[in-house]
């Protein structure tokens, strides 16, 4: 399971984004965090060849939000072999944008004494939760009647143990904001809203069946390809 | 959390994604 952070949001465990054999010896893995309102990509370097490894650097293709390093990438020594090093490297959102398939792909290009290296890493949409996503409660209102049905996506969230003031706080703590609540012949109906970095704002309504494990997801958004990747976010911090 | 008059088209809304 995941690596809870003194603030509570999730963080999905550290998977290989670059094995040695494809980058003469160098492994990559890695992990994405938003920790006080600043993204971060926390990645870990292994030197797998014989030889020390110097003069690192990255650089982010253009992508879907933006993210960019905020900070040069800075090893504190030179990487001996079967050293491992691990650093937390600052993102912004503030490069350039390009619409990436699918939406949250990353490529990333890693430059040492040896050679250049690429590789492509998929991060949770999460990441680009803001802290003032909690949307006025009238505000809310006219937009969710204002967004056509259409645009309404409907998903099934299974095996979730958890009452419905355990998913608002656990929520809340990746920046997900219940703004009303509701109990309609039994059902908990949970009204929630979150906006992206880029402004997007995503509503939700969350039903929750008191003694059933399945939950029903409804997300609205002007810009419903995002839906899916929510989808994904909600599973991995109800589910952890 | 203060009265501002939302609480009932809260309610309505809520109703209605039930009972369409």
């Amino acid at each position: 399971s995941g690596v809870g952070m003194p603030t509570g949001s999730y963080v999905l465990p550290k998977t290989v984004w670059l094995p040695a054999m494809k980058a003469k010896g160098l492994e990559i893995s890695g992990t994405f965090a938003r920790r006080m309102g600043t993204i971060q990509m926390d990645v870990t370097f292994t030197n797998k060849a014989m030889q020390i490894m110097t003069d690192f650097a990255i650089q982010f293709n253009r992508n879907s939000f933006g993210l960019s390093p905020a900070a040069p990438l800075q090893l504190a020594t030179p990487l001996s072999p079967n050293q491992t090093i691990e650093v937390s490297l600052p993102l912004s959102t503030v490069g350039p944008v390009m619409k990436m398939d699918p939406l949250n792909n990353l490529q990333v290009a890693v430059k040492n004494n040896i050679d250049v290296f690429y590789f492509s890493s998929l991060y949770p949409i999460n990441i680009l939760f803001v802290e003032d996503g909690k949307m006025e409660r009238q505000v809310f209102l006219a937009t969710w009647k204002d967004i056509p049905s259409d645009n309404e996506a409907q998903f099934q969230i299974k095996d979730c143990h958890l009452n419905s003031d355990a998913v608002s706080n656990k929520l809340q703590s990746n920046n997900i904001f219940t703004i009303a609540k509701r109990n309609v012949e039994g059902q908990d109906m949970l009204y929630q809203s979150m906006k992206l970095t880029n402004g997007i704002w995503i509503l939700a309504e969350l039903r929750i069946q008191p003694g059933s494990p399945n939950f029903t997801l409804s997300l609205k958004c002007r810009a419903p390809e995002i839906a899916q990747f929510v989808l994904q976010s909600y599973e991995a911090m109800l589910k952890n | 959390e203060i009265d501002d008059g939302l609480d009932e088209a809260f309610s309505r809304l809520a109703e209605s994604r039930n009972n369409p």
